[in-house]
């Protein structure tokens, strides 16, 4: 219905606006409607200023810079309506340490509400985590799953 | 509602039972390229009623049954449980079909059969794909895109076009 | 033949002159997301004539000219020098038009104007595109797309259709 | 002509015989004429099998395990018609250690008739470098570069 996506759209906007300061440590984002009078078909486009960078399109964004902006838009339509859990792999690959600080950052303000399962390669990541599982391939081609316990 | 536990037998490279408990919080999956990390997420996506093999990474949905390794012959069936906790809607579902009320944990399952012949379950009960959508749907998990991230996927959010990005809100709304 | 040095003033995130020499054996770019190490990559394969808007990831060509930012404004061009030693094309090339033979180092440059209006230069004096690349051909760069590897691209060669992993061979035969 | 694609084919399929085999520690891989009566017009597929797992489609391996198979192929074609430079934006990004450690030793073979010019986040890559250049962004939206000598 025509008001219910209104709602849902300018609470992710709010809520894109904070995630995304939050990950780029400043700056704004924000969803712009491409045909504002008409609520019900428009298309959505995305507008992303990293601080002290211009407004420019998003695809002239670094490979980090993308894969922290869409954080940042998933992060912001996950908070208007939380999954009981979220599975994420790799997502943090492209990332830099500081920007992966800030992404762990907002996990770990999202974490009592929703139940994360991450993929990882970075030990910055496994930090956060309550329980961390390694999965090994002694035997070729064989996975096995072996438990450690961090926290 | 949380994830409690998942088992995972025959399915890709986890030709043995494999398990795997959730608590609440976050849970780290890590180890070297190809050990199997990602296969783990597909087991969930495929439990959970994943419909379409090219996202399975596969080219028939056959392809998600351990199909053998230098010392060990393929397996005859794939095969998947999910746990749940504190599922809300559970009590409700179960009892149309007389199970007490008030049970809060529920398991779903998936089998496929190398003859291509599968089943979804739940509580180990055959049962139809429509169930397990329903209880999910109920349940607040749904079919939400954004609630799980396959790996080299993050970027599509951006580069979706206006109209797929739209999608994606009014799943939310 | 071996790159030697790279000079960029005007394009993307360098507005002021930046230069980067090449030795033989490797160089190493690095530093954190955003800073401007794929914009150096797209300088280089800017100046040797790249024609595609989308693989410089702009909506237009003038997307390549320093925008602005917080503290500074705009600039009127893009220009972009790179410069080449031990080319064996350069001697036959630049006899036919005057230059001294044996001659075996050279740059090439190009200019984009905010206007639209774009120059291409060998040694500093406007020429056409197309003697461009005819230079490189010569000299055994070519139009090598497995020599440039752009960032995420690495996968595509193994995702290509049979008959695009066709051409890539035929442009090695 | 002909002849001269089935030559570039064979040499560049042994060559990627080889490649595999150094980057995955072992196994196999080739390139497959999908129609072998029709030299001039067939399309080309690739097999491959790391080391101790059963042949199958390249789609099924791992984001690591396809990032270093495209690398074989494509240093494969290298060796065949090496160009004098090759540039690779973050290549080793979805590799783990023991697999970029690999990686880096092809390099080294290669850097002899070769240039490289790489751009990276990961230390083992930068530790074959012969120069580094770092990228900063101090005064936001503006590059600049910093020379660092290594070697
Ligand atoms: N049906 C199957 N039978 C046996 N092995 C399989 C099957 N399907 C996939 N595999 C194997 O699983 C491996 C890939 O596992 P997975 O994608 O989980 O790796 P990963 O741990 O996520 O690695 P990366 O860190 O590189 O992403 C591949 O080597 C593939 O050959
Ligand atoms: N015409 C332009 N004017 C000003 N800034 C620009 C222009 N074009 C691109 N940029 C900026 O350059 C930055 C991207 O730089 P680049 O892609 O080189 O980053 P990177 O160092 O490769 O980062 P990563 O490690 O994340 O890949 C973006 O923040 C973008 O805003
Ligand atoms: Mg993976
Ligand atoms: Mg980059």
């Amino acid at each position: 219905t025509r008001d219910r996506f209104k709602q849902a759209f300018e609470a992710i906007n709010a809520n894109l606006q904070q995630t995304f300061s939050t990950l780029f440590g400043g700056g704004s984002a924000s969803l712009v409607l491409l045909d504002e009078a008409d609520l019900l078909e428009s298309g959505i486009d995305i507008i992303a200023q990293p601080p002290g960078k211009r407004l420019q399109s998003v695809q002239l964004l670094s490979g980090g810079e993308k894969a922290l902006a869409a954080m940042a838009l998933m992060f912001a339509v996950f908070k208007y309506k939380p999954s009981p859990f979220c599975l994420l792999d790799e997502i943090d690959a492209p990332l830099d340490d500081a920007n992966i600080g800030r992404f762990v950052e907002v996990l770990r303000g999202m974490q009592d509400e929703t139940q994360f399962v991450l993929v990882t390669h970075n030990r910055k990541t496994m930090e956060i985590a309550d329980r961390l599982y390694g999965v090994t391939m002694e035997e070729p081609g064989v996975s096995k799953l072996v438990s450690v316990w961090l926290n | 509602m949380r994830l409690n536990q998942l088992r995972i037998s025959g399915f890709k490279s986890f030709p043995e039972q494999a398990e795997i408990a959730f608590d609440a919080g976050v849970t780290a999956i890590v180890g070297p390229n190809g050990c199997g990390k990602s296969n783990l997420i597909d087991a969930i996506t495929w439990v959970l009623g994943e419909q379409s093999v090219r996202s399975l990474r596969g080219e028939r949905m056959e392809d998600v049954i351990f199909g053998g390794s230098d010392g060990r012959r393929p397996t005859a069936t794939a095969e998947v449980r999910l746990r749940f906790s504190n599922v809300a809607a559970a009590a409700t579902m179960l009892n149309g079909n007389g199970a007490p009320a008030g049970e809060s944990n529920i398991e779903v399952g998936r089998r496929l059969f190398r003859s291509g012949e599968s089943e979804y379950l739940i509580d180990g009960r055959v049962c139809r794909l429509r169930d397990i959508q329903d209880l999910l749907m109920d349940s607040g998990v749904g079919v939400k895109a954004y609630a799980i991230v396959e790996q080299g996927k993050i970027g599509h959010i951006l580069s979706a076009r206006p109209l797929e990005r739209r999608q994606l809100l009014e799943e939310a709304a």
